[in-house]
């Protein structure tokens, strides 16, 4: 048997896999352990044998794929897809605090930009998730001192010293009393997903001149970014109007629902990254037809578990 | 109402419209 440990958001686990275990039966081994249902926004990454992260074939055995070779193998849990709308689509609690601790993540890290004034907001209902309701005894000067609730940048940006940071996100943590934690994660990701970068996968293309350019893959389809602002899209192609995306070493091809529009084509410089980039496409379109047609059996039953 | 709200600002996020033709035009002046 094969080690495997798989880190979560908030959790690490153990799994010994044999040789012939497919992603996918590790996939369900490990949705089974942390009791999530709404499996379809999650997938496996891992390090390749040469330090690029990747996304695990989960119809191909986990020993057949170049995860990096070490004991034990280390893959993490992460959403793959975002959801249109958090509050319609995730219902477990479970659900929400994965997507709550790897958005704010990339919030901090500054992987997601987010305006300072927002940024203080959203460590606010970071913090009533933590701390819960303010209490003016018990919640001392110095009370968030060890937790990190803002990006680095905005530290920087603004000269304040940590105590008046503390001060500002006070006034909206005291703004948020009886807001339950599980309710406080789901109002930080209904701010975060309104952030330009929230969701979107980022890839390097060309035009045929060779101008550089971002190519972005989200829930609602395709966007084209000049090289220096990846925050507002120029052009933007929703799934609804694309008819078929396919690629032929570096040149991709966009055929329109429309007919008599032209093929619309660019470059992408590897084929590693350009199968990547056609599985976010297949994978989100695919959600976004799911979303528009009625929810399943499963899904029904989870959404009335959600309202009892 | 709210709904609406989000949706409006969501929107926001997306690329202006525009026909296939004029998104070639844009793309290949870049």
């Amino acid at each position: 048997s094969i080690n495997v440990r798989v880190t979560t958001m908030d959790a690490e686990l153990e799994f010994a896999i044999l040789p012939s275990t497919t992603g996918k039966q590790l996939f369900n081994q490990i949705v089974k352990t942390i009791g999530l249902r709404e499996t379809w926004f999650f997938g496996l990454q891992y390090q390749d044998s040469k330090g690029f992260s990747t996304w695990l074939k989960l119809n191909k055995r986990v020993t057949a794929q170049d995860v990096r070779r070490e004991n034990p193998l280390l893959i993490k849990f992460r959403a793959k897809f975002y959801p249109e709308d958090v509050a319609e689509e995730l219902i477990q609690e479970a659900t929400q605090r994965l997507f709550f601790l790897q958005v704010k993540e990339g919030i901090l890290n500054d992987d997601i930009y987010c305006p300072p004034e927002t940024a203080v907001l959203l460590a606010s209902y970071s913090v009533q998730t933590k701390h819960g309701d303010y209490k003016k005894d018990y919640h001392f000067p110095g009370y968030l001192s060890r937790d990190k609730l803002l990006p680095q940048r905005v530290l920087e940006q603004h000269k304040l010293n940590k105590e008046q940071w503390e001060n500002r996100i006070k006034v909206w943590h005291e703004e948020h009393k009886g807001v339950l934690r599980e309710d406080a994660m789901v109002e930080y990701l209904k701010i975060a997903q309104d952030l330009e970068m929230y969701g979107v996968n980022y890839f390097s293309i060309k035009n045929k001149k060779g101008s550089e350019l971002w190519l972005g893959v989200d829930a609602l389809g395709l966007n084209i970014y000049q090289n220096t602002d990846r925050m507002t899209p120029k052009i933007g192609f929703p799934w609804s109007e694309i008819r078929n995306i396919s690629f032929n070493d570096r040149k991709f091809v966009i055929k329109a629902m429309d007919k008599k529009a032209p093929d619309f084509v660019f470059y992408a410089p590897r084929l590693r990254i350009n199968k990547r980039i056609l599985a976010l496409c297949m994978g989100n379109h695919d959600l976004y037809m799911r979303r528009r047609k009625p929810d399943t059996i499963e899904v029904q039953q989870m959404n009335a578990q959600a309202r009892e | 109402e709210a709904k609406e709200k989000a949706h409006a600002k969501r929107a926001k996020k997306r690329a202006p419209q525009m026909d296939w033709d004029k998104k070639h035009q844009l793309f290949s002046n870049f």
